[in-house]
């Protein structure tokens, strides 16, 4: 490996597709997951955080990636097809400094079989190694050689050379240990980029996740997911967001029927790691991403038949599994594979839970958190008393969102379940 | 080998020069390019594209040269050069 004489201080580093391959069959939707693809090769290997920045967000961002042609502004023209591809400029202070260039006279393909045009990610994935700080190598089998070398399979399989690790390590270190449990399995991969699109298919309106008001919300092997309508977000254990747009549901969850248009509740099950997703009165098992099997009623899980669940959430101090409804609660025992006698029981055991929560999960530290509408309820490892300062909003903590303003309109805690005993109370009816 | 016509060594030698091989050429200076250090550079850019490192501008070396590549040179300043090579001799 070489390396270039700069490096970035900093470990996030924020990048935006500025402008798209306009002769290429490549949506914007697939050119953005392969530069996030592309970008998270190198930061699994460094603990850099890559942070996609929106197109409305004025901040400039670290790595600014464009599709030019010919002369563009620097001091590398590009030649049209074929000849020189892409490049990128090493880190640094000056305004160019990490941007990415791409010549967008070339066929850029993803997925295609080698000879068809020039495969985007691969191209990436050596672009951003410079815009990190590493030069070209001879090694045999680095992504940093000059010249293209075709394909490199499937971007969420692909990993890095030992060279090309080695050049970032000196550069970045090693990857530093996450202060949280390790998970004991490796987060799920990224799903595949969509398949090209026919060019002027409507893009569906998504959710805005500051809104909160999720469906479900679990800790699927240390990373959070939001659930809300067809659409998911992904928060990873660094606290990053993989995409500040959401995933599609059915396109990540293979095998999830089209029609179940609501994700109610979701946990990761920690005897085997299983997935299961909740809608109605059914849940449905995934291995990784894959469903696995026909769909099961919720009465296996110990709730009277037609019942739904709001929150489902595995508590790590028992090894339970805890399903909740309005202002009740189930209790399943994992280990036995069997309802626990004696329940429903009052929600009002988890002091300062919020009626029928969105949904509940616990996180990598261990504490627990009741959601429900734009605010959470943490539960300290082990307490089943929240906390004296719940809720509080979530945005600002899980979602990169701005702390809500005091508008009128901004969304206010819904009241806490009553503290068990007595109370003197006078609710107004429209309290 | 046959030898390389006069229009290949002079493609063949900006080629090299674009990519940091061969320092770039200075009017005043008009430094010579010795034959070794031209034979040098071109074995050096053999070992990045993989070729046998035979250090003349054969048919395939050229050939390489208009591969699809990555813009940027693959040795960063002949200066940064010289210091790798002053450290591995120290």
């Amino acid at each position: 490996y070489a390396l270039s004489s700069s490096k970035w201080e900093k470990r996030t580093l924020t990048w935006r597709v500025r402008s798209f391959p306009q002769s290429s069959a490549l949506t914007a939707e697939t050119v953005r997951t392969l530069m996030h693809h592309a970008l998270s090769t190198w930061g699994i290997e460094s603990g850099l955080r890559f942070q996609e920045l929106d197109s409305q967000d004025p901040t400039e961002p670290d790595i600014l990636i464009d599709f030019a042609r010919a002369y563009h502004q620097d001091s590398y023209p590009f030649d049209g097809q074929g000849g020189t591809l892409a490049h990128a400029f090493f880190p640094g202070e000056h305004p160019i400094s990490g941007d990415t260039h791409f010549d967008d006279e070339e066929t850029w393909t993803y997925g295609s079989k080698d000879g068809e045009g020039t495969d985007l990610f691969a191209v990436a994935v050596h672009e951003f190694g410079h815009a990190l700080g590493l030069g070209h190598s001879s090694a045999p089998n680095s992504i940093m050689r000059p010249f293209y070398q075709g394909p490199v399979g499937e971007p969420h399989k692909y990993r890095l050379s030992q060279d090309d690790r080695e050049g970032l390590q000196q550069l970045y270190g090693k990857v530093p240990e996450t202060p949280y449990d390790k998970p004991t399995r490796k987060p799920l991969a990224p799903a595949p980029p969509p398949p090209a699109l026919p060019p002027d298919s409507p893009s569906l309106p998504v959710p805005d996740r500051c809104d909160g008001n999720f469906d479900a919300i679990a800790n699927i092997r240390g990373e959070i997911f939001f659930f809300k309508g067809p659409w998911f977000w992904r928060l990873q254990p660094s606290g990053q967001l993989v995409s500040p747009r959401p995933a599609r549901l059915h396109r990540f969850w293979e095998g999830l029927p089209a029609e179940v248009k609501v994700i109610q509740a979701a946990y990761a099950r920690h005897p085997d790691g299983r997935i299961l997703l909740f809608s109605g009165p059914q849940f449905w098992v995934f291995q990784d991403r894959q469903l696995e099997g026909a769909p099961r009623p919720l009465t296996e899980l110990g709730l009277p038949a037609g019942e739904e669940v709001d929150a489902v959430f595995s508590w790590p101090l028992n090894g339970k599994t805890y399903l909740i409804r309005g202002g009740r609660y189930w209790r399943y025992d994992e280990a036995a594979a069997r309802p626990d006698p004696g329940y429903p029981r009052d929600l009002s055991l988890w002091e300062g839970a919020p009626h029928a929560p969105d949904d509940v999960s616990v996180s990598n530290a261990g504490d627990t958190y009741f959601f429900k509408g734009a605010h959470y309820w943490r539960f300290p490892k082990g307490s089943v008393k929240a906390d004296p300062d719940s809720p509080q909003p979530m945005g600002p903590k899980w979602l990169d969102c701005p702390a809500p303003s005091a508008r009128p309109h901004s969304p206010r805690p819904p009241r806490a379940t009553l503290e068990p005993g007595t109370c003197d109370c006078s609710c107004e009816i429209n309290e | 080998a046959p030898e390389p016509s006069a229009q290949d060594v002079s493609l063949g030698v900006e080629w090299l020069t674009r990519y940091g091989y061969l320092p770039p050429p200075h009017p005043a200076q008009a430094q010579l390019q010795s034959p070794a250090k031209l034979r040098d550079a071109i074995k050096v850019m053999q070992r990045f594209a993989g070729l046998p490192e035979t250090g003349i501008l054969d048919r395939v070396t050229m050939a390489t040269m208009q591969r699809p590549r990555c813009s940027l040179p693959d040795v960063l300043g002949v200066a940064e050069l010289v210091r790798r090579r002053r450290r591995r001799r120290r």
